[in-house]
């Protein structure tokens, strides 16, 4: 599965 | 991290240091909305779950707890300080915020990246963020005179999210075509609800004149 794209925003 | 969201965060950040100045210094929260601040301290509960999980940098989880706790002292000083508390304009400060939490919450279900709890919740954050804002305002167009803090820190609340929207666009252009429509609606969305606000501050501003929002 395609990695979840990591929220890194607040 | 680009200048953008930096510039984002960190006007977000003065923002909550201007409404904490307001309320420690005069001790007094009259113009401000309990409910935008309660509204805020869901958003940040339900978006920043993945601090213990999750570390990114130092950064991000400092902030994340930063906002967490300073929403929550609001919050806490409006309900419970004993000098504070008694200034809350609590007859004026009348919007259902109940509404946009439920309204929020359903989006959330319908629209998100994934159907778990943890992008369920995420989304719900975004959709309540773009709309917390509203008590405060409603609230603004009630009480005439609107002080200076006040009025800042509505800007530059409004400022912020205009910010992550500059952010969204230089990160679409240089790290690749990420599908991110649900922060990008919202957030225009959320600095939609702004555009009069700001059209009427840079008034007062231009004509060295009181704030004053038209009823």
């Amino acid at each position: 599965a395609t990695p979840e794209p990591v929220k890194d925003e607040l | 991290m680009n200048a953008f969201r930096f510039l984002g965060d960190m006007t977000h950040l003065f923002s909550v240091l201007v409404l904490l100045l307001k309320i420690y210094a005069t001790k007094s929260c009259s113009g401000v909305s309990r409910k935008t601040q309660e509204l805020y301290m869901v958003v940040f509960v339900a978006r920043y779950m993945d601090l213990f999980t999750d570390y990114i940098s130092l950064y991000n989880s400092v902030m994340k707890v930063v906002f967490i706790t300073s929403s929550a002292a609001i919050v806490w000083c409006m309900r419970r300080h004993p000098q504070v508390r008694r200034t809350y304009d609590r007859d004026q400060d009348t919007f259902r915020h109940v509404v946009l939490v439920a309204a929020s919450f359903v989006l959330a279900l319908i629209f998100n990246e994934r159907f778990t709890f943890r992008e369920i919740c995420w989304a719900f954050s975004i959709y309540l963020e773009a709309v917390a804002i509203l008590p405060q305002l409603v609230l603004l167009q009630r009480s005439r005179n609107v002080d200076n803090l006040t009025g800042q820190y509505v800007l530059f609340l409004g400022a912020y999210r205009a910010f992550y929207i500059l952010n969204w666009i230089y990160r679409y252009f240089t790290e690749g075509h990420t599908s991110r429509w649900i922060p990008w609606i919202a957030g225009l969305v959320q600095t939609a609800l702004y555009a009069d606000f700001f059209y009427y501050y840079f008034l007062s501003w231009k004509n060295n004149v009181k704030l004053e929002l038209p009823a």
